[in-house]
């Protein structure tokens, strides 16, 4: 038995390089495990207790504060190079509890939970007086912002039709009167140009998503939309690593019915495709 | 610390140190 006040787990300083890689760690696994939104990167370490385990290894019981980044889930940017929302874009806030077991110098995620918030609107306005406030992302009028925005998109495009699949984040703009907003769109099987009935696309087998930022603003009588979309390249199906120790593939619709397959676990670099700006 | 020469001073491991550092900025 040790000597003095044995508590059960031994403390490590939050910025110990072990403590950081087992944060990256989690890090990463609850970005390949997001469904929709925004990647978030490690922002702070605020608690850590390390656990023996039996047989063998360590558990690193985990409190990690995370901040939006610009990246969408889908984009495969890696990590390393998206930038953070700022105070000004109103940035969001995730708090996470993790379990990460080291075991012969690997780390495997055994458990996360995490809470996402908005920074506080008195926040924003102390940095920025006048910048607009994220909104619910089925607002009436950030849905019709995103359906105008992609009619205009594919009313440019030259390839295939593409289909809203996600509002990803809104704000409405006091000065000019206007909404911003983020969309991610997915090819489908019909020809933009030759498309009469909507209802009769499907998407496409090898998914191809892209991410469009679109402001419509109010005219007098009328409205304007300014759109740019993004297309990542398609990306391959991969067998996703679980907790448990098996393998999941990432579109099985058993999981997640219709929903966007998260990104490889090693996306590959610099793989984006600019689309058509309108 | 300060002590009179020739006494002893408790040394032990620094408490560890959490929160760790901000990497960006607080929310």
């Amino acid at each position: 038995a040790p000597h003095g006040p044995w508590v059960g787990y031994l403390v490590l300083n939050c910025d110990d390089p072990e403590t950081e890689q087992a944060a990256l760690a989690a890090v990463d696994y609850v970005n390949r495990h997001l469904l929709w939104g925004f990647k978030h990167i490690l922002n702070q370490i605020d608690k850590v207790r390390v656990w023996p385990r039996r047989p063998f290894g360590e558990v690193f019981e985990m409190e990690i504060d995370t901040l939006e980044t610009t990246c969408h889930v889908l984009d495969p940017t890696p990590l390393a190079n998206c930038p953070v929302r700022q105070l000004h874009e109103h940035a969001v806030e995730g708090d996470c509890k993790v379990h990460v077991l080291k075991q012969d110098g690997q780390f495997h995620v055994l458990s996360a939970k995490c809470d996402s918030s908005p920074d506080s609107a008195e926040d924003v306005r102390k940095v920025c007086p006048g910048c607009a406030l994220l909104v619910p992302r089925n607002n009436t009028a950030v849905v019709h912002a995103a359906e105008a925005a992609l009619a205009a998109f594919n009313a440019q495009s030259n390839g295939s039709y593409f289909q809203l699949v996600e509002i990803s984040r809104a704000q409405l703009v006091p000065l000019p009167e206007s909404t911003y907003v983020e969309f991610v769109v997915a090819a489908t099987d019909c020809v933009a140009k030759e498309v009469t009935d909507q209802s009769q696309c499907n998407l496409l087998a090898d998914k191809q998503y892209g991410f469009c930022k679109a402001t419509l603003t109010k005219k007098l009588g009328g409205e304007e939309v300014a759109v740019t979309c993004t297309v990542f390249q398609t990306q391959p199906v991969v067998p996703q690593p679980q907790p448990d120790g098996t393998n999941q593939t990432a579109s099985s619709p058993a999981v997640v019915p219709d929903a966007p397959s998260p990104p490889p676990a090693s996306p590959p670099a610099a793989s984006l495709v600019v689309g058509p700006m309108v | 610390s300060v002590a009179q020469p020739g006494v002893a001073v408790a040394t032990g491991p620094a408490p560890p140190v959490c929160p760790g550092r901000i990497r960006y900025f607080k929310v």
